[in-house]
């Protein structure tokens, strides 16, 4: 028997939003310890892993493991009936071929149950290697946000260059050129307005925009983004998700012949 | 893409 509570739906809501531009269909493996989704984008460019922790939830039990294939898109559709302050309550028995939504209104008055069939979806569980990044940047998610979206009407890639000083984001194309750079701030009163950089060693990456705007999907989740990066290995860009878990999205980074 | 799948591949070993 596998049941997760949350008290509002607006969490799960906001966390399919973050995902469902990338994947059409993924595995939700639940276990004792929580529900983790490992997936390629379509493309197999970009990788997306997404942890929420057992302790996050108001209700989870989960007797022994369980991996569920869904339908990204119907799972949407699921989602969408729910008001954002209804609780939800996700279930599904042992070797079960469904999954059950249920929403129930803060009032307790109005109770909806959406059954939505599981998918068997062939899927490898990649290692992810612990790596030590050249530079870390935490900065505010909209403002990330706000940067890809801005440069991507100048380019189809992003130039990312990380100094001690700062962080330049840079694109250029037909119509010329734009360089947006961020100061380490000073101060460290608004830990959320904060950009803070931990350097190793500068470096300089190049990045396809589609892919970068695809992930600022997941910006209501959290008020900073991170950003780690080395020469030649993936991007990973990360939103905490308060007191439940991550989502982190792995971008290799484009290489001059 | 080809590129940048070839990096995806080898960091996570698969």
């Amino acid at each position: 028997m596998f049941e997760a509570r949350l008290n509002t739906s607006q969490v799960l809501k906001k966390v399919l939003d973050a995902i469902k531009d990338l994947l059409n269909e993924a595995t939700f493996d639940c276990s004792d310890s929580g529900i983790q989704l490992q997936a390629m984008d379509n493309s197999h460019v970009s990788l997306v892993s997404l942890s929420l922790r057992s302790d996050g939830f108001d209700k989870y039990r989960c007797d022994r493991n369980l991996s569920m294939g869904m339908n990204l898109a119907n799972m949407a559709k699921i989602m969408k009936c729910a008001n954002n302050d209804d609780t939800l309550t996700m279930k599904a028995q042992d070797n079960a071929d469904t999954v059950t939504f249920m929403f129930e209104s803060q009032n307790q008055e109005k109770v909806s149950d959406y059954e939505m069939k599981l998918m068997n979806l062939d899927q490898e569980h990649l290692g992810i290697p612990e790596t030590d990044y050249a530079c870390v940047v935490r900065m505010p998610a909209m403002e990330f946000a706000r940067i890809c979206r801005d440069l991507s009407q100048f380019g189809e890639s992003v130039v990312i260059s990380c100094t001690k000083e700062g962080v330049k984001f840079s694109a250029s194309g037909d119509a010329g050129s734009a360089n947006i750079k961020l100061a380490q701030t000073s101060t460290v009163d608004k830990e959320d307005e904060s950009v803070v950089i931990e350097m190793q060693e500068p470096v300089t990456l190049t990045f396809a925009c589609r892919y970068l705007n695809s992930f600022t999907k997941a910006t209501p989740l959290c008020n900073q983004v991170q950003l780690s990066m080395s020469a030649d290995v993936p991007l990973v860009v990360e939103y905490r998700i308060p007191d439940l878990g991550h989502i982190r999205y792995y971008l290799a980074p484009k290489i001059e012949d | 893409n080809g590129q940048q799948q070839a990096i995806l591949v080898y960091f996570f070993g698969y």
